[in-house]
């Protein structure tokens, strides 16, 4: 397993690209999103606007900590409460001409990367699951 | 980057100890595990026993999906199920005392394995952010 040999691969050639990415829209209310998340079968998702710029992320654990009461959780919230009052804004980005190696680095505590462009128009994203499938051929050498 | 000296580490050595596992038991409602996955943060977590025996996992996505309706969330259904009757049963297991190798192989579809003794007893997980910021010094060096 040499390093070299394993980092030498393109960001591009590892991701999933964004029109096989699930993700919601800026102005979505916390009930549309657990429904896509849901129907998903995914624990999150990246948002984006309009314009196809990413925004944050929105993940079951953050949904069900929005609606949380001291009581029980209040699924009534889910319609009145929009993604962006809760998603977590900063997260990290990676440029899809960037090397391979730094985004190694985000992966130790974030299960997927999202990539942009120059333009930060939003490119897809890098899992863990496809790291460790590349990393794994690697090894079995 | 060695693969001999990455594979060198035991499972022991990377795994999160069963005492700080968070968990569910048997019998428990999706209500309860839903609040213990909301509480710790995490989207999955192990199904024990008494014994402390593994008997499978359960996720947020397992449990919406056991209440998505046809029209809405089923909400007041989570009172009504049991972990069991939706948990995932066919899970791997690790052994403690097994190859870091054959591990490697099975966090690519899995996010974190779970490792049992001889005898059957829940010993800890083995998580793919723990093997990530293993591999990540080694690839440093
Ligand atoms: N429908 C499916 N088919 C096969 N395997 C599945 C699957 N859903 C989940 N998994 C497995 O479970 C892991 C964790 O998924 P999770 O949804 O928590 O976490 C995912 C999710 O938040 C996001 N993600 C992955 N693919 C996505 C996609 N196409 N669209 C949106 N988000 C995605 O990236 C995280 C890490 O993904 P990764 O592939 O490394 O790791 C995935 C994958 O190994
Ligand atoms: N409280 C927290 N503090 C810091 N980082 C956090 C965190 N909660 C989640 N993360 C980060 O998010 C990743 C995905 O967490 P998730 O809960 O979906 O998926 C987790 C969860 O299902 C399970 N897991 C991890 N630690 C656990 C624990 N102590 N008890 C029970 N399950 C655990 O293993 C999966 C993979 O964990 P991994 O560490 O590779 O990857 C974690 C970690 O990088």
């Amino acid at each position: 397993l040499q390093s070299g040999e394993f980092l030498e691969l393109n960001i591009k050639d590892l991701m999933i690209s964004s029109e096989r990415v699930a993700h919601v829209q800026i102005g979505n209310s916390l009930e549309h999103a657990l429904l896509v998340l849901t129907r998903s079968g995914y624990t999150a998702v990246p948002v984006l606007n309009a314009h196809f710029h990413l925004l944050g992320l929105i993940s079951t654990p953050i949904i069900m900590d929005a609606i949380l009461g001291l009581e029980r959780i209040e699924f009534e919230q889910l319609e009145q409460k929009r993604v962006e009052e809760v998603m977590n804004r900063s997260i990290p980005r990676v440029r899809i001409d960037s090397e391979l190696k730094s985004s190694l680095d985000l992966l130790v505590d974030h299960p997927f990367l999202c990539v942009e462009d120059a333009g930060g128009i939003f490119e897809g994203i890098l899992t863990r699951r496809s790291v460790l499938q590349h990393l794994n051929k690697h090894v079995r050498k």
